[in-house]
């Protein structure tokens, strides 16, 4: 049984995950609720942890594994108010979990689990030449601004500088953050980096995303992007492979 | 034409 403070909050990270996973197998344990998946084409990998911290109230005996509907649970999730609170509670019995909003009312979910166990997938130890932490809601915009020209992005680092850009048949789009820029708050480079992906993938990615997270980024050249932020008490992790010419 | 990579190919 675990009480998240704002089931609004929450809302976002099943929003996020569900534009990536039909499904998802939750691990409960006494440190508190991880998964990983990777997509039906093994494009981008999802890796979700909400420490036991993050939670109000957290009861557990041992570890469980929850497979969920991901449609389903967003569904449900769309059901939040601004001050509700969110209670999830294993019902092994009944084989549901329990999605209750919390209020002046109570209003109970039962989602019924899927029989899915948990990926084994680790993230693979890859050595990025650079990592760059800028404001979330920046990056978002940048990404959106190139969905109008192309279905791919390129994302570079290169003298310190992280760019965004894209070139269409006609139309081009590139932005620029440098150290001057307010919203980039570091950037680490060893030589440079370069590498192009798919802007569904991303904008499904980035998509809880609002003003004031902050998103860390690694990236180098033909390789997968690493890109963290936190949502609602939740740490997301995903990669993504790159397109290559 | 560009190609999109699967991870797999990460994962070794």
């Amino acid at each position: 049984r675990a009480t998240l403070e704002s089931a609004k909050e929450f809302k976002k990270v099943v929003d996020t995950v569900a534009q990536i996973l039909d499904e998802i197998c939750l691990i409960a344990n006494e440190d508190g609720i991880t998964a990983r998946a990777m997509d039906p084409s093994h494009v981008a990998l999802v890796s979700l942890e909400i420490p036991r911290l993050s939670f109000e109230d957290y009861e557990i005996e041992g570890e469980k594994e929850i497979g969920i509907d991901l449609e389903a649970f967003k569904k449900i999730m769309n059901r939040a108010k601004s001050k509700d609170k969110l209670i999830l509670e294993l019902d092994e019995e009944k084989n549901k979990l329990n999605v209750i909003f919390e209020n002046s009312g109570r209003r109970k979910f039962s989602l019924a689990l899927l029989d899915i166990s948990a990926s084994e997938i680790k993230m693979p130890e890859i050595e990025y030449p650079a990592v760059v932490m800028l404001k979330g809601d920046a990056f978002k915009e940048a990404l959106k601004d190139a969905d109008l020209i192309s279905d791919y992005v390129i994302l570079k680092v290169e003298d310190n500088k992280f760019i965004v850009e894209t070139k269409g048949e006609l139309n081009d789009f590139s932005a620029e953050f440098d150290e001057d820029s307010s919203a980039l708050i570091s950037i680490e480079s060893q030589g440079h980096a370069k590498s192009a992906f798919n802007l569904e993938y991303l904008l499904d990615m980035v998509k809880g995303i609002k003003a004031g997270d902050i998103v860390k980024l690694y990236l180098g050249t033909d390789m997968p992007l690493k890109l963290e932020y936190s949502l609602g008490g939740a740490n997301l992790t995903f990669l993504l492979a790159p397109r290559i010419e | 034409k560009p190609k999109q990579m699967t991870l797999d190919v990460f994962f070794k």
